[in-house]
C-alpha cells in the first residue's frame, strides 16, 4: 500500500501546492509511482499540471461523493510515473454538503481505502485548501503523514500551534496512526532577517521536525505554473528545483530510518 | 452611515490582513473614524494589532451568534480613531455551525444592520478568510463592496475569476447593492518579469477597477506584525506604508466622484 501524505496548512499561500506538485515530480523522477489529488477547489494544482478545465470531467469531488472510484477520475500528467485526480468548482460546495452527510469526516477515506488502483501507487500526495475545514479533515482522516509547508513569515508561525493541535485532534479522534512527516521551510530569502528569524524559532521549537532541506524563494518556480509544468520540468537546475529534489531524497531517507 | 468594504479573496496569502489592517490605519490617519472586523479564524489582523489572544474574551463569533452587539466586542487599538472587533479560535468552528443556522448568510448583516455604534464609524474594513465559505458569505452581504487584494502571481489570478462570479451571485442572490470598490495589486516586484505580466494581463481584463495604487513587495511590511503594529506605525516611511497611504487617498477620491 502507498505512504499517503497530507499536504496540509490552514494559513493561505504558504506553498502548499508547489510543495505537491514539486514533490511529487520529485519522487517520480528518482522512480517512485505518485499520485496526486487535488482536494482545492481552486484547483490550483491540476492547473499547475496543464490540466484543462474543460478537461476535468470527473474529479477529486466524486470520490468524496463516493460516485467514482480512483480509476474513473485518474488523469495522466507530462511527468512520467505521476497521475493526478483533478479538482473542479464543483468541489466548492463539498465543505457545506458535507456537514449534513453520514460519516463526514472518513468519505474519502471510505472511498479509497480499498480502492484496488490504490496499490499501483508508492506515494499519495494530498494538496489541501486554506482552511481546516471538512475537505482538511478528510484528507488527514486519510492519510498516514502530514507533510507541513511553512513559509518564513510572521504570520505563518502563528498559525503552526493550531495546526499541530488539530493534527493531534484528528489523531485522537479520527485516525491513530496520523504522524507527522515532517514541517518543511519555503520561499526562505537569504536577504531577509525575518527569514533568519522564523527558521531558528521553528528549528528551536520543533527540533527534527523541521526538514534540513529549506526551498528558497526562487522566481522560476512561481513562474512554471504559467507553463502548465512544474518547476521541475520547466527549469530543473534553478535552486527551487534542486532544493525539491533535495527534500524528496531527505523524505525517502527518513522513510527508510522509520 | 459607514462605508462597509469586505477584503476578500479566496487565495491564499494574496495580502487580505495587510491590506485590510494597513488601509484601516491609513484611513484613521487621515482622520477617519475606522473599525476593523476580524472575521479569520487565524485572527492575524488582530495579531498584527497586538491584540493578545488571552484578552480576546468576545469576538466575531458572538457577532455571528447574535449573542453580543458592537459595543460588547469592541477593543481599541493603538492607532487614534481604529478600532477592532477581534477574532478567536471559537471563530474555526463557525462554518460548520452555520450551515444548519437559520438565515445563516444574514447573520452579520442581521446583528450589525441596526446596532447603534455602527453610526460611530466613517469605514468598516472586514477581514476575510481564504475561502467562500459561509463566513466570507456573510461579510459579502453585510458590505457594501468588496476589496480585492491580488498577489502579482499566476495562481493568483487564475482565482480571479472564480471570485467576481462569486461576486456576481451573491449581488444577486443576498446583497443587491454589493458593488466591487477595486482590486489592488500586492507584493509587486519590479526585479519580476511574472509581476509585469500578471499587472498588464489584470489591467487588461478589468481596466479602471485595478487601482492606479500598487503595494510593493517590502519586508518591512511583512516584519511590522510580529511587533503588533500597522507598517504605518512601524515605519511609516517605507514604501509599503506610502502605497497603503495612496491606496487610502485613491479609495477617498473614487468615493468622491460615485
Ligand atoms: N519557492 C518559491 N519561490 C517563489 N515563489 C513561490 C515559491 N513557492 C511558492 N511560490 C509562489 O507563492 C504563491 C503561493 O504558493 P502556493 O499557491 O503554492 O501556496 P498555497 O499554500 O498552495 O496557497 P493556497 O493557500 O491558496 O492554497 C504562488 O504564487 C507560488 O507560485
Ligand atoms: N507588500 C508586502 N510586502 C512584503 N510582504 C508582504 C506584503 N504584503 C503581505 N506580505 C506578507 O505576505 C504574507 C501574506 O500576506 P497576508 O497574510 O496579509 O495575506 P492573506 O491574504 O491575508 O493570507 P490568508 O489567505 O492566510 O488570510 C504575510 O506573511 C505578509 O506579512
Ligand atoms: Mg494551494
Ligand atoms: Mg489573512
Amino acid at each position: 500500500q502507498p505512504n499517503i501524505i497530507a499536504v496540509a496548512n490552514q494559513k493561505g499561500g504558504v506553498g502548499k501546492t508547489t510543495t505537491a506538485i514539486n514533490l511529487a515530480t520529485a519522487l517520480a523522477a528518482i522512480g517512485k509511482k505518485v499520485l496526486i489529488i487535488d482536494l482545492d477547489p481552486q484547483g490550483n494544482a491540476s492547473t499547475g499540471f496543464g490540466i484543462d478545465r474543460s478537461k476535468r470531467k470527473l474529479s477529486s469531488y466524486e470520490l468524496i461523493t463516493g460516485e467514482a472510484d480512483i480509476a474513473a477520475v485518474l488523469a495522466p500528467t507530462a511527468v512520467p510515473g505521476l497521475y493526478i485526480i483533478p479538482s473542479t468548482i464543483d468541489l466548492s460546495g463539498a465543505d457545506t454538503e458535507l456537514v449534513t452527510m453520514s460519516r463526514r469526516a472518513y468519505r474519502l477515506r471510505d472511498t479509497l481505502e480499498f480502492d484496488p488502483s490504490l496499490g499501483n501507487f508508492d506515494y499519495v500526495l494530498i494538496d489541501c485548501p486554506p482552511s481546516l475545514s471538512l475537505l482538511t479533515l478528510n484528507a488527514l482522516t486519510l492519510a498516514q503523514s502530514v507533510l507541513v509547508p511553512l513559509q518564513c513569515e510572521f504570520f505563518a508561525l502563528e498559525g503552526l500551534s493550531l495546526l499541530l493541535r488539530t493534527i493531534e485532534r484528528v489523531k485522537s479522534t479520527y485516525n491513530g496512526s496520523l504522524a507527522i512527516s515532517g514541517v518543511v521551510l519555503t520561499m526562505f530569502d537569504k536577504r531577509n532577517r525575518l527569514s533568519d528569524q522564523v527558521a531558528k524559532d521553528v528549528r528551536g521549537y520543533l527540533g527534527d521536525v523541521v526538514f534540513k532541506t529549506v526551498i528558497p524563494r526562487n522566481v522560476r518556480v512561481s513562474e512554471a505554473p504559467s507553463h502548465g509544468k512544474p518547476a521541475l520540468l520547466y527549469d530543473h537546475r534553478c535552486s527551487g528545483s534542486q532544493a525539491y529534489m533535495r527534500l524528496a531524497s531527505e523524505i525517502l531517507k527518513r522513510e527508510r530510518k522509520a
